[in-house]
């Protein structure tokens, strides 16, 4: 169990009356397995490894008076500080509406987190228009209507473009926004796989005629590996703001947030923590960090 | 290589890599190279191309260990025969009912889908347009009690005499004991009604997910005895790895490998080709 290979790490060098470097890093061979255990990348574990090694043998761990507890130290706030600051909040339009735009593979969240954010929006006085860019999944649009309805905003979908083109949809969507004050236009695209090409091209597009503020990386929680496959793809062609982790209301450790900010560099601002539209967090790399090492 | 000689430490770590980074785990990848070395170690002589044919039978033996068998064969075995889909949200149940209701139909066999799925948005209409596109029928739900819905659709199941039944429940986390209570109560209900069914309880896992997919397995499991699997998404770059390790946990037939968003993108599952790509 992975909490328990972690916390036998630092029973062994907490137990003895001084330690030599070879202690600190078979310490961290149980610490680097109980983070690919997380889902954390294989590649991401190694260059974590290696920084946490070197700062484990160049701090005063080897003389301290009680050397686990200062690598448990050392590795936390080493992996706290990979995960991002505080919090990075949504940026807006100086002239509205502010455009953001979900993006991501195939069932991580998109359409909910477009409807939990528009919620959030909503709370804060603001006017979101759900845009339903999303023209290949059966009923997608027919979906995100039904958050609309139960949120009491607007939906513009391919219906009110008269276009089956995701690109025009969400062109026209910022017009109807204008027309209609609302201030934050909020678009739903189809999920995608990172290496279907045409798919990739229609993000592109979309991001080169609209200019959004801010596209978000919606990434299912319970990814393995492959979140870093998906990640470097998307910021490579997009150059997204941020990232929003899904489904962390079930037990997976969350590897993949540091996997997908150590390849991207760019922040985890949100926690996707349940199918309800109230259920968005904030970021915090404390807590995650906690949660990653069990 | 000489006999009883080893590899050298980069060459597993490189192997260790492979194994790791298709999502195969820590622990399993362990056994795996553990077992790989033994093997190693008998053989005579051992040349660097020949060590990825040994691993790849190291895996394919770990996948074929339990039961396996075709669906296409066992639904003609019951009329009709009851398929009930779980698994945690987004992993493509709705989706691979459409495909295999599709394939069903191709076979010449009458087919039912249950919209089950009464708690999210859209869920019946997105199951409506699949049924449509693959040509059968469906109860639709009105909302409410999914228990209640499916009372009925096996009281037409069964006076239509359909052959088999696809039953989409929704998505739920196995974290949540409530939702897990519901599908308990979901298998009863169908159990009362029609003798031996439901005839399969299909798990279905995202290729993409990590070792979560091994818990999800787990509790799935506990809350109704598991028939088989189905595996999406794999057209993207995820390998599935997990499979082998929930193969050694649960012993069940991966019955199918979702490889895309359409009617046809289903394909029986191949424990070789699904080796190969894990080796890639
Ligand atoms: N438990 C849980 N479920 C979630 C969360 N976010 C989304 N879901 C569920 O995950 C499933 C997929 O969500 P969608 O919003 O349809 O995902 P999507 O990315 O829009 O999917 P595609 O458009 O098909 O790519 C649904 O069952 C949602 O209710 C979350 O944070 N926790
Ligand atoms: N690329 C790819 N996408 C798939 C595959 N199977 C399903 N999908 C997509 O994954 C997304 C989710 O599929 P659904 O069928 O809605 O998943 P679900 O399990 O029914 O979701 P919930 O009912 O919300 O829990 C959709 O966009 C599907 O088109 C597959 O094999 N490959
Ligand atoms: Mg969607
Ligand atoms: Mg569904």
């Amino acid at each position: 169990d992975l909490s328990n290979k972690f916390t036998l790490a630092f029973k062994k060098l907490a137990g003895r009356s001084s330690i030599n470097e070879k202690n600190i890093t078979d310490a961290l061979r149980d610490i680097r397995l109980a983070l690919l255990e997380a889902d954390v990348h294989f590649s991401v574990v190694k260059s974590f490894i290696d920084k946490a090694t070197e700062k484990a043998l160049g701090q005063e761990v080897l003389r301290s008076v009680s050397p686990g507890e200062q690598l448990v130290k050392i590795v936390h706030d080493e992996l706290i500080e990979t995960l991002g600051g505080e919090h990075a909040p949504l940026q807006h339009a100086a002239i509205p509406p502010t455009v953001i735009m979900m993006v991501g593979l195939q069932g991580s969240g998109k359409t909910t987190l477009t409807g939990k954010l528009a919620h959030q929006l909503i709370k804060k006085g603001r006017k979101p228009l759900l845009v339903a860019a999303d023209v290949y999944r059966p009923a997608a649009a027919e979906q995100l209507k039904t958050l609309g309805r139960q949120l009491e905003i607007p939906t513009f979908s391919a219906e009110e473009a008269g276009s089956q083109d995701p690109v025009k949809i969400c062109f026209d969507s910022i017009t109807y926004a204008r027309q209609h004050g609302r201030d934050v236009a909020l678009l739903d695209t189809a999920g995608r796989l990172h290496i279907d090409d045409d798919l990739m091209k229609e993000l592109e597009t979309i991001k080169a005629k609209i200019k959004p503020q801010e596209i978000l990386f919606v990434a299912d929680g319970m990814t393995g590996q492959d979140a870093v496959n998906t990640a470097k793809e998307f910021v490579g062609r997009l150059d997204f703001h941020g990232v929003v982790l899904t489904k962390m209301d079930g037990d997976a450790r969350g590897g993949a947030a540091l996997s997908i900010r150590s390849i991207t560099g760019k922040p985890i601002k949100y926690l996707g923590t349940g199918e309800k539209l109230d259920l968005l967090e904030e970021f915090h790399p404390e807590r995650m960090a906690s949660r990653i090492l069990g | 290589f000489r006999p009883g000689a080893t590899l050298d430490a980069s060459t597993w770590e490189s192997l260790e890599e492979i194994l790791i980074t298709a999502d195969i785990g820590v622990s399993t990848s362990h056994l795996i190279l553990d077992k790989l070395k033994k093997r190693i170690q008998k053989e005579k002589s051992v040349q660097p191309h020949e060590i990825r044919n040994l691993l790849e039978d190291e895996l394919i033996a770990l996948l074929s260990g339990g039961i396996s068998g075709q669906l296409d064969d066992r639904v003609v075995r019951n009329k009709p025969y009851v398929i009930l889909m779980v698994g945690v949200n987004g992993t493509g149940k709705t989706t691979t009912i459409g495909k295999l209701a599709g394939r069903f139909s191709d076979q010449g066999l009458k087919v039912l889908m249950v919209a089950a799925d009464t708690f999210r948005a859209a869920a019946s209409d997105q199951l409506g347009i699949w049924a449509d596109r693959a040509s059968v029928e469906i109860v639709h739900s009105k909302g409410g009690d999914p228990s209640a819905l499916i009372f009925d659709a096996m009281d037409r199941a069964k006076s239509r005499v359909f052959d088999v039944v696809l039953v989409d429940t929704a998505g739920r986390m196995h974290t949540k004991v409530n939702l897990m209570e519901e599908l308990k109560k979901m298998r009863r209900v169908i159990e009362k009604q029609i003798v031996g069914a439901p005839h399969e309880t299909i798990l279905v896992l995202d290729g993409t997910t990590g070792q979560n997919a091994a818990a999800q397995a787990k509790q799935f499991a506990k809350a109704c005895p598991l028939t088989g699997l189905i595996v999406t998404k794999l057209d993207g770059t995820a390998k599935g790895g997990v499979l082998v390790s929930i193969q050694q946990d649960l012993g069940v037939p991966i019955y199918y490998v979702g490889v895309g968003e359409s009617l046809d993108d289903l394909i029986p599952f191949n424990a070789e080709d699904f080796v190969k790509a894990v080796t890639e």
